[in-house]
């Protein structure tokens, strides 16, 4: 299990979402 | 939460992710902290373009802006460079 604060769940949300456009971009 | 686009598989590589700088950096909470900023910051300013349309002439940071600011937090953490250059669209 993750010991997550707000801050940390922002960047994951951040780095999932670039990761998703990437994927996007390159399909 | 993800957005219901974003897939299992790139929201499990994002939390390692972040976990693997969170534990690389344990002696340094300020460098791992930065790096949280940096991207909380490219987030608001994401928001604030999508919100004005470009309106006040600002594209907002841009991801190589955010690449060569985690660059220069991460001098000679080359894995964890390459490893953020994954998650960007055009790297």
């Amino acid at each position: 299990s993750y010991d997550f604060t707000p801050l940390d769940s922002s960047a994951v949300y951040v780095l999932s979402s670039m990761a998703r456009r990437r994927r996007a971009s390159q399909s | 939460p993800p957005a219901p686009e974003t897939s299992p598989v790139e929201f499990d590589s994002a939390i390692s992710y972040v976990n693997k700088i969170k534990n690389r950096f344990l002696d340094h909470p300020e460098i791992y902290r930065a790096f949280l900023e940096i991207l909380h910051t490219y987030q608001k300013e994401q928001l604030e373009v999508k919100e004005s349309r470009g309106n006040r002439g600002s594209s907002g940071m841009t991801e190589d802006e955010v690449f060569s600011k985690v660059a220069s937090l991460f001098k000679g953490q080359e894995d964890l460079l390459a490893e953020f250059g994954q998650f960007l669209p055009d790297a």
